[in-house]
């Protein structure tokens, strides 16, 4: 399994429809600061179906929608698809390329997707139960967060301890 | 449960050991369980050695010091666990030029079953990706991936 | 007491904005009071605009924006109480090549009053220092101070 | 007043006598991880009378003392000196240099001097009461630390803008 495609749509500094293919090895993402960098991080981390607003760095769930520039006005959605090569059938379903959508509206109303078809956040999360991808903590270290492993205390870094077993 | 556990922890100490020899060419590891009676909650104790050093408090390790100490750790899990992909957000930047390096050549032995994504804005990291995605901001606060770099040509396309 | 704290606050805040536009080149700040009835004892919160994008919550800042914005607020605290010496701490860690600049451009406008000792692995910044101190193990675990650069001859004396 | 001289010995790296003088201006530190860059700046921190060890890195007061490495044993004591040159009157005292000396040893026992002669740490936070230097928080901005002014309370906000008030 790995990651071919991620989506962006109104996430965000993303206001227009942004596309990213990816292949084997490291790529590495470059810019000036401020310029939307670990807002890519964070989209990832966001269709995965994190819930915590805090690790978004942002207080409530439609803060991750475009809220307007000087040149564009605020939009009323955001959307984000992440596309995974299937072929070795790592993840629990029989398509050979998954892809989960998830949108928020201004009203606050969510929508999850697998392959376009409506789902809930339970499914998303059941999805890539055990497959290394998700929720885990060591695979999205977002900005400033790396030396929380060795600073939290003992008894908190055992979860990261747990995620492995 | 234990079972499972204690295997798994076991495996990590292991592979932090042979990380950090590779990032800190030299030093010593050790993990803990803060109390090995209680295995399913004990907590967990990180003690390192950096080589030429005596044995430290983890508070007195260096900023680079300890983005390196965590980087291998979060890389013993991923060897224990693998994933298929993993996202870095500029954990290089405490880092000097000659352990970038090691960073970046560390990373290199992974890419066999992890792909990465790197956000930095250090040279060194930028040289040792195969790909490289530009960010930016033509129009006001809104973002755009403006060139992609294939590693065979160097030459960044349409960084226009 | 309390018409001290508010004349000091209201000039921190001036500053604060004007420095907030050397440094980012334009958008705008505000230090308010969360509770104006109660001066002596209110919470201080602070916003900012980054020129070009919508009212932010400190949040959503990046992280060089963050860097730059405690920057600015540090800098107008020393413009109302200047201290003779300040020490920095690898601040220009998350700033990318254009905000090294303007960092040490306005450091530098302190200068009259203030000395700075900067720590720092980013090239920029060295190269607007007047002085250079190279830090090393020659033994190990034993630090040793090894060269003085000054401005004048840009080689480095002795880096040996 | 300008800072002139940092003399250490025995405190964390500094195993051997060291000297640093400082002129007006910008002086950049530099070197790799881990050489002693940032004990520079804690072993200001210390001589002008921090005693909270945590700002230190360190769990208890014998921390800062060298506890040895490859090639040389433990040392019994550290001490850090910083000479201010004070023509303009700004400390209260006469002397037209000023040294502020602090010694710990392995016993735990401080010694705190001004211009050689003992004194308590209650007469070196007098001498910078006031001055811009010494605890205040926005004259030595440990590493990493820059952003806490950001992410406090507001509540502890308002102790950084009293300090100047
Ligand atoms: N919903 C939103 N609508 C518009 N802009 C937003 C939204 N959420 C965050 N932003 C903006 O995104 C910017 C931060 O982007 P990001 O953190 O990705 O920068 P970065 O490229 O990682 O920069 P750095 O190199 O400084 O870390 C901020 O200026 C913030 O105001
Ligand atoms: N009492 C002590 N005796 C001996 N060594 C010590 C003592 N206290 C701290 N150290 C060592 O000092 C080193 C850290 O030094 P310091 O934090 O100054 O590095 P640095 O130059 O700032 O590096 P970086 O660029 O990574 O921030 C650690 O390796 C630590 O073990
Ligand atoms: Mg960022
Ligand atoms: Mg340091």
């Amino acid at each position: 399994m790995y990651l071919k495609r991620l989506e962006l749509y109104g996430f965000k500094t993303f206001a227009e429809r942004t596309d990213l293919e990816f292949g084997p090895g490291i790529v590495a993402i470059v810019g000036p600061n401020g310029s939307g960098k670990s807002n890519i991080s964070d989209a990832i981390l966001w269709v995965l179906g994190e819930t915590a607003m805090k690790s978004l760095r942002s207080a409530k769930s439609t803060d991750v929608i475009f809220n307007g520039s000087d040149v564009r006005k605020a939009l009323g959605m955001a959307e984000v698809h992440i596309t995974l090569d299937n072929a070795d059938g790592a993840l629990p379903t029989d398509y050979t390329e998954v892809t989960v959508t998830r949108r928020v509206f201004r009203s606050g109303e969510s929508e999850y997707l697998i392959n376009r078809v409506p789902v809930r956040l339970r499914d998303v999360h059941d999805l890539f139960m055990d497959t290394g991808i998700g929720k885990q903590s060591y695979s999205i270290i977002s900005q400033g967060e790396v030396d929380a492993i060795l600073s939290t205390r003992s008894e908190d870094r055992r979860a990261l301890f747990e995620e492995v077993a | 449960c234990t079972e499972k556990f204690l295997t798994a922890f076991a495996a990590i100490a292991h592979e932090f050991q042979d990380l950090f020899l590779r990032l800190f060419g030299g030093g010593a590891t050790e993990l803990k369980l803060d109390d090995p009676t209680n295995v399913l909650e004990s907590g967990i104790e990180i003690n390192v050695t950096v080589p030429g050093k005596r044995n430290q408090n983890l508070l007195q390790l260096s900023g680079g010091e300890r983005a390196l100490t965590a980087l291998a750790l979060l890389l013993a899990m991923l060897r224990v666990k693998p994933s298929p992909f993993v996202v870095l957000d500029e954990i290089d930047a405490p880092l000097d030029e000659a352990n970038v390096g090691r960073y970046s050549e560390v990373l290199r032995d992974f890419t066999r079953d992890t792909q990465f994504l790197i956000i930095t804005h250090n040279k060194g990291t930028m040289e040792a990706a195969d790909v490289l995605y530009g960010v930016t901001m033509e129009k006001a606060g809104v973002s755009k991936i403006v060139s992609v770099r294939l590693a065979d040509h160097r030459e960044p396309v349409g960084t226009g």
